[in-house]
């Protein structure tokens, strides 16, 4: 693991106190190739190792008296910086009914992560209306409406002939008369490079007014991860993301790309397929995560 | 003379960024360019093109590696009678439920009598979501109620696929993460119950993968493969913009031939896989 790696290259220098140029470089190398093989995007690792090179030739490390140890709290430091960023509170302030719109690829846990997201706020004393509106997939609809039926919350019955804009508005009356104060709407998958289906978002925000535009994203996506956060980002201006499928192995480097190139912060994880497996965010553990 | 033996290291850097932004992976990105340093002539040294070229093979005959004991297309034994049994397996939400829906199509297109189990058992709505596919290919569903075992589910499906005498029958089972060794139990019990009603069940375990998913296709694939053995790989989602690189560790590693590609929704988003327009996507 990194930390070990990190050790060895500068355990030679107990008592001689400075690095040298090739330990820094070594050590660089092996942040590098850490990084890349927790899945985090290729261009965000050459700006982040940048901002580390530049410390560890700094003062910092030169005047210290364990320098390894130095850099290692750089890294550790800059990745926590990263994923820090931003408010990881679901924005909840505003008239009622409020929304809560979800967004993301085909199969990235937006459906689970509804249920589990109506179910969080119930507990915490909201009355939350789930609203399916993926007219596409297969029992999408019907996906919601059992998930609802589990944790005893409302579900839309969303009329699949309806245009989705026009689903969230008959909800959104209903939520009124049944007197829930939150929609937590379901969106189908869809790749961020579908115009069309991209336009479609952007249609159901107009119509909505979410306070809260959240990307579910897949824990193990790979390099991809910069290409449809920018572009959900971009076409909505996304309040956060939900990391899915967190319990697993992967490394989640897709966590720090995303939010490299958003500058939006994750809120929650999804950590399993039950409608209570969602935890806040944690940025200090995730880095060390993805550090390995 | 050009005094230079090397690959001018800011193309090599270029080259790097295609490769590792593909999902290739460090381990494989490095046998490469070492690949390439070697064998690249001085006079092409600096000549993207015939660099991108050599690569290109280098990859071709990486995935050609796992290829070797693809059974795709292979004529079933029909002179047998016994209908071929082909488990789906994968993680959470990668296409397994879509993926059969394409699969049965392309089958029965061919002629082939083919039957589905919705062996997720787990899932809200698994079981309809099959159903719906089934209705639209027309072929038969085999289910049910939700939380029975999914082994149970198989054992009546494949003695209903035997009596009508089924070419195919193609299994669903739930998505499950890998690291969840009760579930991968319940896998092998669905294997083992299969192999119970027929001799030989399931001829096929086919592993999905989704190609926006990063190194972790490698542990995926690699703990399937332990726990049931793994036939073949179906890499879906390939019409988005991830380039599903990891294929490649996985075929060196592995030698798991993948058989298809999917590259949309829709039953016809499906193709035989091949290694030169995989490689040439990469590149495109
Ligand atoms: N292990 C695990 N599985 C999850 C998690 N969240 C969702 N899933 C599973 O991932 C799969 C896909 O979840 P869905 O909720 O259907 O995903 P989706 O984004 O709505 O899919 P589409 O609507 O087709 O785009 C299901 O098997 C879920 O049970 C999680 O945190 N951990
Ligand atoms: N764009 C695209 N979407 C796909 C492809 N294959 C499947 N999907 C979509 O991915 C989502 C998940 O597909 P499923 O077939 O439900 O996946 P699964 O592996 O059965 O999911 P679980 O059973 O919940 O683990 C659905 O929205 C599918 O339409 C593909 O090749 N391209
Ligand atoms: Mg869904
Ligand atoms: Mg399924």
């Amino acid at each position: 693991i990194l930390t070990e790696k990190l050790s060895k290259i500068f355990q030679g220098l107990k008592g001689k106190g400075r690095l040298s140029k090739e330990n820094i470089q070594e050590a660089l190398k092996q942040i590098r190739l850490a990084l890349l093989e927790a899945d985090v995007n290729y261009k965000v690792v050459k700006n982040l190792l940048e901002e580390i090179r530049q410390r560890a030739l700094g003062q910092e490390v030169l005047e210290s008296l364990t320098p390894g140890q130095q850099v290692i709290k750089i890294v550790s430091e800059e990745l926590t910086r990263l994923m820090g960023e931003g408010r990881r509170e679901l924005n909840l302030s505003g008239k009622e009914p409020l929304s809560l719109l979800l967004v993301g690829l085909q199969g990235s846990g937006k459906t689970t992560t509804a249920g589990k997201l109506a179910n969080y706020l119930r507990k915490n004393g909201y009355h939350p209306y789930l609203v399916p509106v993926d007219i596409q997939r297969p029992a999408a609809i019907e996906q919601l409406w059992k998930i609802g039926e589990e944790i005893s919350i409302p579900v839309h019955p969303s009329d699949s002939t309806d245009r989705p804009e026009d689903i969230c508005l008959k909800a959104k009356e209903a939520a009124l008369r049944i007197g829930a104060d939150i929609l937590v709407i379901d969106t189908a998958g869809r790749l961020h490079i579908d115009e069309q289906l991209m336009e479609e978002l952007l249609r159901i925000k107009d119509v909505i007014h979410p306070t809260e535009s959240l990307l579910v994203a897949d824990a193990m996506t790979g390099q991809d991860a910069v290409n449809l956060a920018v572009k959900f980002n971009q076409v909505l201006d996304i309040t956060g993301i939900i990391l899915s499928k967190m319990e697993g192995d992967a490394r989640g480097g897709a966590a720090l790309s995303i939010m490299a190139v958003t500058n939006k912060p994750i809120k929650f994880v999804g950590i399993g397929e039950k409608l209570d497996e969602l935890e806040p965010f944690y940025p200090d553990r995730m880095s060390s995560r993805i550090l390995g | 003379l050009s005094g230079k033996k090397a690959v001018d290291s800011s193309l090599l850097e270029e080259l790097e960024e295609i490769l590792f932004t593909s999902d290739i992976g460090v381990e494989i990105t490095e046998q490469l360019i070492e690949r390439l340093q070697r064998r690249v002539d001085r006079k092409s040294l600096d000549n993207p093109e015939q660099l991108k070229t050599i690569l290109k093979e280098e990859m071709i005959s990486f995935l050609e590696a796992g290829q070797e004991l693809s059974a795709v297309n292979e004529i079933p034994d029909k002179a047998r009678n016994i209908v071929e049994v082909i488990m789906f397996v994968g993680v959470n939400g990668v296409g397994k439920t879509t993926t059969i829906a394409k699969v049965a199509h392309y089958f029965q297109a061919q002629g082939q009598k083919v039957m589905l189990v919705a062996a997720d058992t787990f899932r809200a709505a698994a079981i309809e979501q099959l159903q719906i596919w089934g209705d639209r290919v027309g072929a038969e569903v085999i289910s049910q109620k939700r939380g029975a075992d999914p082994a149970a589910v198989v054992f009546d499906a494949i003695s209903a696929a035997k009596a009508r005498k089924m070419d195919k029958l193609f299994i669903d089972t739930a998505g499950r993460l890998h690291t969840k060794l009760n579930l991968m139990e319940e896998l092998k019990k669905v294997q083992r119950v299969a192999n119970q009603q027929l001799s030989g069940a399931p001829h096929q375990v086919t592993l999905v993968l989704d190609a926006t998913t990063g190194q972790n296709a490698i542990a995926q694939a690699q703990v399937f493969a332990q726990s049931l053995g793994v036939t073949d790989i179906i890499l879906t989602k390939l019409d988005g913009t991830a380039k599903g690189g990891v294929v490649i560790a996985i075929s060196q590693r592995l030698h798991i031939p993948i058989s298809f590609i999917c590259t949309g929704e829709g039953l016809e988003d499906f193709e035989i896989f091949n290694p030169r327009e995989f490689v040439e996507a990469i590149f495109d």
